[in-house]
This record gives structure tokens, sequence and C-alpha cells, in this order.
């Protein structure tokens, strides 16, 4: 079957992208297939995993899964690491909040695409008993494309940046997500929060995690990934961490959390 | 009369609201009324400033000032610092994304807003010959808020983070200043572009900074903000850089782009 995960918060630049390319390179590392879904119009994701932006290299894209002219199977492409496959993102995807908004369409076709694919994936899975992952990278806004991912995923991911308005957010994200679990998608929950761009030497950091552990308990991965230099170089090669440099702090954490995510997948 | 300066960049995290905040308290040490106005439903502006989150201690806020029932001078607030005001934020400004977007609103009162304070600042000038710059820190994405402040600022302030996504998302954003020239601001120009977070120890930045000097020419500011830990730790206490450390490299920074942007705004 299918587990989808999106990896949101409204905060800008806490790492979304950067934990969606790396967990999901780590997961299918492991041996897991996962799917990671580009939902932000500057289409990040799809180029920190090397897809150009060549005329046909994005094509189909996200905005066609949403427009339903194409299937999560036919934009899927693949990144060159086994099991790891891109549905990409291009600037076109941001006139899709207009033509939401302005109520022309069924807001949640993320939804239908992600039904449909698990359809397709259990019809082609000749007895594979792996889980496919599917990782959704969200744009930083609690915008009609962050509820679309709401909406398809089982549980939300959530890098938090170990900076001081890091909490600020997030009264806002719960209560978004408590609003998608009533109205539209009941098994909605917060898979878990970590902690992102640590920095053992700085004193804001432990003071940061120190106020989220205490908020947030259970929920905050044991895993932190440290603030690592390579690990913001790599994009600019378009590869992820682990294969840009697999000995780094980087890629250990990244490793490291997606074991812990496997585990609290397996305790549901 | 008034400045407009929207300080806009959908990227996330690439520090518009420290530098919204910090140019701010800037221009004000050199003797220049500035008013914040903090566009952003998350707040970070009105918290960085020490206003609090009490019952009434952001009411008026900008949702008001949007919605027409509290003017800019209303809605205004003291910050402690002389000279410095902010129009502070709630979360509650997440809702207009959805009104404005089903129609219900004339789409641009943030303009209409400013025109009245204006003239409101005329009025009560008694021969004050000072320009007041009016700082709008924008949310990180191309909605219908930063829209709102294209179409009532007279130029954009971009921030942009010494970072390989920097780039990716520039086109769209000087594509969206170009739509907002077109159809509502024919005043709109790019000010400048100041390069954030500048680490000289890592080889990213200089190849960011060259690349983006290379593109944008003189649009770029020879001043640029180094990555400073005071910086990220002065928001926790609620103090822009220039009170809370004001001899550190940051609050220099701060200072000599405060000099630029006044240069710039005298060539015109
Ligand atoms: N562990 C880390 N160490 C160093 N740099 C990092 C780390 N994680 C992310 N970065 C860098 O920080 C910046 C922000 O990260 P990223 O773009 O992944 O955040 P985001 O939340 O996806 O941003 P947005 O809100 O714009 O979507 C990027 O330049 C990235 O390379
Ligand atoms: N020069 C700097 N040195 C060190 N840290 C900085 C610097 N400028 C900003 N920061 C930190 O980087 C983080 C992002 O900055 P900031 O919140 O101002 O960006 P933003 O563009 O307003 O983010 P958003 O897109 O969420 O609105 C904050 O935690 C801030 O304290
Ligand atoms: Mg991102
Ligand atoms: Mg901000």
């Amino acid at each position: 079957g299918l587990r989808v995960l999106a990896v949101a918060n409204q905060k800008g630049g806490v790492g979304k992208t950067t934990t969606a390319i790396n967990l999901g390179t780590a997961l299918a590392a492991v041996g897991r297939p996962v799917v990671i879904v580009d939902l932000d119009p500057q289409g990040n994701a799809s180029t920190g995993l090397g897809i150009g932006k060549g005329p046909d290299e994005r094509s189909p894209s996200t905005l066609e899964v949403l427009l339903e002219t194409a299937s999560m199977a036919q934009a899927a492409k693949p990144t060159g690491i086994p099991l790891l496959s891109i549905v990409p993102a291009t600037g076109d995807l941001m006139g899709i909040e207009r033509e939401f908004a302005a109520g022309q369409h069924k807001v949640y076709p993320l939804r239908n695409a992600l039904i449909e694919y698990a359809a397709h994936q259990q019809a082609n899975a000749e007895g594979q008993a792996k889980t496919t992952y599917v990782l959704i990278d969200c744009p930083p806004s609690l915008n009609v494309l962050t509820i679309n991912a709401l909406s398809a995923a089982d549980a939300v991911l959530v890098p938090m940046q170990c900076e001081f308005f890091a909490m600020e957010g997030l009264a806002q994200l719960v209560k978004t997500i408590n609003d998608v679990r009533d109205r539209l998608n009941p098994a909605l929950s917060i898979q878990g929060v970590v902690l992102t761009m640590h920095d053992k030497r700085n004193r804001l950091t432990h003071e940061v995690e120190e106020n989220v552990r205490d908020a947030l308990g259970e929920k905050v991965y044991a895993t932190y990934i440290p603030r690592n230099v390579r690990v913001a170089e790599s994009p600019s090669f378009g590869k992820p961490i682990l294969l840009y440099d697999h000995q780094c702090e980087g890629s250990r954490a990244y490793i490291e959390l997606a074991s812990e995510v496997i585990k609290r997948e397996q305790q549901l």
C-alpha cells in the first residue's frame, strides 16, 4: 500500500525541501520505494534532484495531476536513484491557486490522484510487500496547495528550524491540521516534528530545542538534523546529500531520521 | 510625503522580516520616520519588535486596515524606538486571503489606506520635511497579501539568501512585479536586492554572490548582510539588532544598508 506524508510548515526556509529530498533518499536507500510530490511552484525539490527545466523535462508535472489530466504514475519521473521518483513542479502551479480559490475545480484532486495511484501500485505490485512512501513537499503557506496535501496525507512531518521564530506559527499549523481532520481527512495526524539546522555551539539552538521538546514531547523525533554546509551545497549539484557526501553529519542524520520514521510507522 | 517599500521574496526564510525590522530601525536611527506594516499572518515582525500577543495588544491590526475598519494612523503602534512604529499582524490575517479570493472585497485596500495615511501625515506634518518610510514585511508567497503590498508600494526591496535556491524563484518574482506594474501600479520598480546571511568562509556564498551580481548588476546593493548569530538572537528579546548589540557586524551592515537605500531614493 501507500503511506503519504505531507512535509509542511508555513514558516519559510525551515528545511521542508531539504527534508523531503534527503529523507526520501534515505528511505529509498533502505529499500522502501518513495515518490516525492513537489507541490511548490518554485520547484526546489525538482531542481535539487537534478530534474532539468527544459520544455518537456517536467511535463506532465504536479499541475497536470491536480487538473486531473495526468495520473501520478504518468507524472512520476526517475531521479537516477533506485526506488526514488519525483512528480516535478513548474511555476505554472502558481495559477492553480487562483483557479481553486475561484471555485472552478474540486478542491481536493490530490487525494483522488493518490487513491488512484495506490490502486495502480497494488495492481503492479506482483506481490511486493514493501509500502511505497509518498513525501509531499509543501510551499511555505497554508494555502490551497498545502490544504490539498493535508487532505491527501496520512500524516504530517513538520520540520522546525532551531531559531526563535520557529514556535510562532506552530499553533496556526496545528489548528489547520485539526480543521482538515475534522472536515476532510479523519485519519490525519502529526507523525513527528524534526529539528533542523541544529547547531550545538549556538545557545539559541538549545533554547529552542528545550522549548520545542517541552511543548511537543514525544512528537519530536529524537533525531535532529545538524546545520551542515554540505547539505546546503548538495542541491547545487542536483544530488541529495547521501550521494553528494554520504559520510557527512547531514547524511548520517537523515539515515537516522529514516529509521525513526519507519519505526513510528510500524508502531501504528 | 511617504515612500513605500515592499520587502518581498516568495522564497521562505531569506531574511524579509529581519530586514524590515533592522533596516526600519536603522532608518529611524538616522532621523527618518518609519512605519513597518506586518503583512504576514505569522506576525514575526510584530513579535520581533516586542509587540505582545495579549487580547488588545495588536488591535487594530493589519487585518482591520485591509477591511477598512481602521486607518493606518489608528493601527500604527509605538515600538519604544523613536520614529519607529508598526502596524501589527495576527493570525486572523490568514482569513483575508479566502475573503479576497472569493471576490468579496476590493482587492487593493492597502493602496487606499496608504494614500489616506499620506494625506494624514501631510496634514500633521507641521512643516516636517522628512519623508516617512513605510516598509511592508511580506509573507513567503505571491498571494493576495503580497499583491496588495506590490500594488501599494513605490518600490520593492528583495532580500536574497546566499544559498543555492536563491535564484530559483527570482524569475517568478520579477514577472509578478511586472504584472502588477502593467495592471495596477505603473510606478512600481525594484529598488534593490540585498544579499543576506552572507558567510565569507563559505564557497557557496561566493558562488551565489557572483551569480546574483552577474544577473542583476546595479540592482544589487554593495552592502550585504553577514550571517551573524546576534541577529538571529535579537528577536527573542523583542529588540532590533541595533538595540540588542549595536557594535556587532549585523548592526553595522544594516546601518550601511540604510544609507545606501537613502542614497538610491535621492537619486530618483
Ligand atoms: N541541515 C542543514 N544545514 C545547512 N543548510 C541547510 C540545512 N537544511 C536546509 N539548509 C539550507 O537552508 C535553506 C532553506 O532550506 P529549504 O529550502 O529546504 O527550506 P524550505 O522550508 O523548503 O524553504 P521554503 O519555505 O522556501 O520552501 C536552503 O538553502 C537549504 O540548502
Ligand atoms: N544575517 C543573519 N544572520 C543570522 N541569522 C539570520 C540573519 N538574518 C535572518 N536570520 C535568521 O534566519 C531566519 C529567517 O529569517 P527571517 O525570518 O527574517 O526570514 P523571512 O524571509 O522573513 O522568513 P519567512 O519567509 O518565513 O517570512 C530567522 O530565524 C532569522 O533570525
Ligand atoms: Mg521548500
Ligand atoms: Mg518573515
